[in-house]
């Protein structure tokens, strides 16, 4: 006899047809399709720890190849995907932020991840010394050195193009002004792969089909 | 100075810490 009240996923290793049903009301996959992200689900989940969760390190080896060092985006994603704020990510909430990337998610959706990806401090707005501190990011990351100078000017061309009312931070409906007109801004909030998870994962917990 | 045609949001979007096709890649 199950309760189908939602329950703690954390370190949950199994799920009930009416579990999976639930995740995919609140996303934009398919019971199927959840079957399948489980697996991917759990390959990241047990690469270094295995107890049903994914830690940040197991995220970084997925996206790095390594556990090791920092980096600011990282950490940023899994600060948005750890929607609990308990320091791991579980199934339910990979599941929730993954269907953000859906390609058929909206694109409200997909501009407020990007808005609150960017919003280093929480605070509402993108700020200008936000935006400095990815760009030194991404520099560090790709081992490209760029000038002061140069570095500024970048910050001034986009700051006069996105902060329309020119308060020096960026709201987030000029997030969402910029984004539309910069579609390519948001190319990395969609993954093809969602439109075939099932076939990249199959699963055979269930036999859903 | 050339003018700067770069647009900080478009080189931060490169990070492969935003990149999470990786997760697919078996």
């Amino acid at each position: 006899c199950f309760s189908h009240r939602p329950r703690p996923w954390k370190a949950q290793r199994r799920f009930d047809y009416a579990d999976l049903s639930r995740l995919a009301d609140e996303s934009r996959f398919t019971v199927n399709e959840v079957e399948a992200l489980f697996e991917l689900f759990k390959k990241l989940s047990s690469s270094i720890i295995d107890d049903g969760s994914i830690h940040k390190e197991e995220l970084q080896l997925a996206l790095f190849q390594t556990p090791y060092g920092e980096n600011l985006f990282l950490d940023r994603v899994f600060d948005l995907f750890d929607e609990r704020r308990n320091g791991v990510i579980e199934f339910d909430e990979f599941v929730h932020a993954l269907s953000v990337f859906h390609p058929y998610a909206p694109l409200e959706e997909k501009i407020d991840f990007a808005f609150r990806l960017y919003d280093l401090r929480q605070t509402g707005y993108i700020e200008r010394e936000e935006v400095k501190q990815m760009v030194i990011a991404i520099m560090m990351e790709s081992d490209m050195k760029l000038s002061d100078e140069l570095l500024e000017a970048i910050i001034d061309k986009t700051f006069a193009d996105a902060d329309s009312d020119k308060d020096g931070r960026i709201s987030k409906e000029e997030w969402k002004a910029f984004a539309i007109r910069h579609p390519s801004l948001l190319k990395n909030m969609t993954l093809p792969y969602l439109k075939d998870v099932s076939t990249i994962f199959p699963s055979f917990v269930f036999n859903t089909e | 100075v050339a003018p700067v045609t770069m647009n900080a949001f478009e080189l931060i979007s490169k990070s492969q810490g935003l990149n999470l096709s990786s997760l697919f890649e078996k």
